[in-house]
């Protein structure tokens, strides 16, 4: 069982650590602000008033120790800071919050292994399920089962699945297809692809993200 | 292509109207504060300063020919009035933001079509993510497309698909099998589902809604 810790228990933070506690994970939340402690008192494993940009702090913690540290500081400098002295004392896992894509870019750049732009990735979920759009993100159901919708290009139209050699050409499985507002099942080599049918397929997320078009 | 308004341009409202409009969408926005009108000039098809929870206001703003509005506004009691009048006047789909399940059920009352509560729902989703567990939600692909993981119990433990008759008893199609961390496809009915296993499955929404353990 993973140890997670929160720093920065603003919105973002305590809604993580919520969603980890709600799942029986132990999480240690750490803020700077004595108020944000005591209201958040009984609801996560441990609670610590700490300024975590700050390295002696973060050896004190032991936060080299958690399996997952994730950054719920909004502020940009106190955020990359924050990150940076973690990747200094070797955090295995670290997640962090953005407030754009300049900010995005930075943290992957000094190593964050995940960023969230919390309003960003919402706003384009909802913006999908309220345009009645098919999806066509990459979406993880597990970690080596994700599902991805892939639009039917010129190049396989009117073929078969057995003409295409869909699985060999693609190394991934396709499931359903979506054409003209409805979804049918693929389960035969002699279902046929049209160009504008999105196609859903699965695999691995890596051999998803590949996939531009069919 | 459907018409949108959005509610309230706070920092879920905005979110949505900028996802919306990313994906080529018509969005009017509408907001009491005229310093998030001006700060918002240009960045969606249209802005209105106006007080939303006044029936005429809605009726002059022709609220009812919109496809669907969202309500981004976050006080409480506000967000449940102008819901109120916005069913009065005849709106077809309503999304609203809700601050707690308390709200989220008094919208749902009077007719509400999708609640969303934000930090719980994103809250959730990472937590599932960084608990590196399976996705157990109902995830939406496309209107009629959904994926849901769902646990195996005793019943049908050592049983294979056929035996199950898995289609005709659950009324969904079983496509992968999540065991000891891996994820195997599911495409014989020779294929054994074993208790503790989490099989995913694919369906309507409303088909995988009803379906608690296997
Ligand atoms: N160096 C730090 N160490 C510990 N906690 C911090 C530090 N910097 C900020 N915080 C805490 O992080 C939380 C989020 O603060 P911040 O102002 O950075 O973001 P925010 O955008 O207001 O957050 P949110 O939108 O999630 O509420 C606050 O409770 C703050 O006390
Ligand atoms: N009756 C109304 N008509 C139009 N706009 C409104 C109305 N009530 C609130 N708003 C606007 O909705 C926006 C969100 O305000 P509110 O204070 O309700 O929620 P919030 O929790 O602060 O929002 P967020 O967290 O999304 O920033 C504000 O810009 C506000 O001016």
């Amino acid at each position: 069982n993973k140890e997670f810790a929160v720093i920065g228990l603003g919105g973002f933070g305590l809604a993580i650590a919520r969603g980890l506690v709600k799942r029986g994970n132990s999480v240690l939340g750490i803020d700077k602000n004595r108020m944000v402690i005591e209201n958040n008192a009984g609801e996560l494993t441990d609670l610590v008033k700490a300024d975590a940009s700050n390295i002696e702090t973060l050896n004190e913690l032991g936060i080299a120790d958690f399996d997952v540290v994730i950054v719920g500081i909004g502020a940009i400098e106190r955020s990359i800071l924050t990150v940076q002295l973690l990747k200094e004392v070797g955090v295995e896992f670290i997640m962090a919050r953005a407030q754009n894509e300049t900010h995005e870019h930075i943290l992957y750049k000094i190593g964050v292994d995940k960023v969230i732009i919390p309003e960003k990735d919402m706003g384009d979920r909802v913006a999908m399920m309220l345009s009645g759009s098919v999806f066509l993100d990459i979406v993880d159901l597990a970690e080596d089962f994700s599902i991805a919708g892939i639009k039917v290009g010129e190049k396989y139209s009117g073929m078969n699945l057995g003409e295409i050699e869909f699985r060999k050409t693609f190394g991934v499985t396709a499931i359903m297809v979506h054409r003209n507002g409805k979804s049918y099942p693929l389960n035969s080599p002699e279902d046929k692809l049209f160009k504008g049918d999105v196609v859903f397929v699965s695999g691995r997320y890596e051999e998803l993200e590949n996939i531009k078009e069919i």
